[in-house]
């Protein structure tokens, strides 16, 4: 679920 | 994805659409700081940049549509509709914001992951989080009266960021390499802030006499 830049978080 | 996180979240969007439906149906704005908005408006509009580049899910889409939805909104209502913006408390909402969004800025430029465009904001972003509820704490120390609702939003707030420390804690010892440092020092910082005003809420709810 990790994007990319790593943010999967809100 | 886990409890604690999803809780964190429910618990963050409940808190902007109480505060919106506040303002909306009672058409009033006593005792929000709209600076504080404002800040959370800016929060949220360079952190979710990367909405269209990069897809995470339909939840993490939709999710980012409602916060920067509901705080634009909370701010279009609170500076340009007469009647609420009629109540909105100029006189004590004075806290210099623009200040606390510099040294955000300033702060990202120094200390982040990674010096990209993308990451440099997205860091911004969270610095200013964790700062963008002291306007609206000072406004409540001036006005000394907190309404119900105010009161929610600010503790639902606080809740948000205390189930995301769990969030953190269980993704810390479930996941090998998640490590976010800058992510979990300014969560911290964030909770701190709010530690004082919930033991105030806590006490007026326990005598159950206005919280002021």
């Amino acid at each position: 679920e990790d994007a990319e830049t790593g943010h999967d978080e809100l | 994805m886990n409890i604690f996180r999803l809780a964190g979240d429910m618990t963050h969007m409940f808190s902007v659409l109480v505060l919106l439906l506040k303002i909306h149906t009672i058409k009033s704005c006593a005792g929000v700081s709209v600076k504080t908005q404002e800040l959370y408006a800016i929060v949220f509009a360079t952190r979710y940049l990367d909405i269209f580049t990069s897809f995470v899910s339909i939840y993490n889409t939709f999710m980012k549509l409602v916060f920067l939805g509901s705080s634009f909104s909370i701010v279009w209502y609170m500076r340009y509709h007469k009647a609420v913006h009629r109540t909105y408390d100029r006189e004590q909402d004075t806290f210099r914001h623009w200040f606390l969004v510099l040294s955000c800025l300033l702060l990202a430029l120094l200390i982040h992951e990674k010096f990209t465009f993308l990451e440099v904001l997205w860091t911004f972003s969270l610095y200013l989080e964790a700062v963008a509820i002291l306007p609206q704490l000072v406004l409540l120390q001036r006005t000394r009266n907190i309404d119900n609702l105010t009161g929610q939003y600010i503790f639902l707030l606080g809740g948000y960021r205390g189930l995301y420390i769990l969030n953190w804690i269980y993704r810390y010892f479930t996941e090998p390499h998640f490590v976010h440092w800058i992510t979990w020092i300014t969560g911290l910082v964030q909770t701190l802030l709010y530690a004082d005003f919930f033991y105030y809420y806590f006490l007026s709810w326990k005598n159950n006499k206005k919280l002021n």
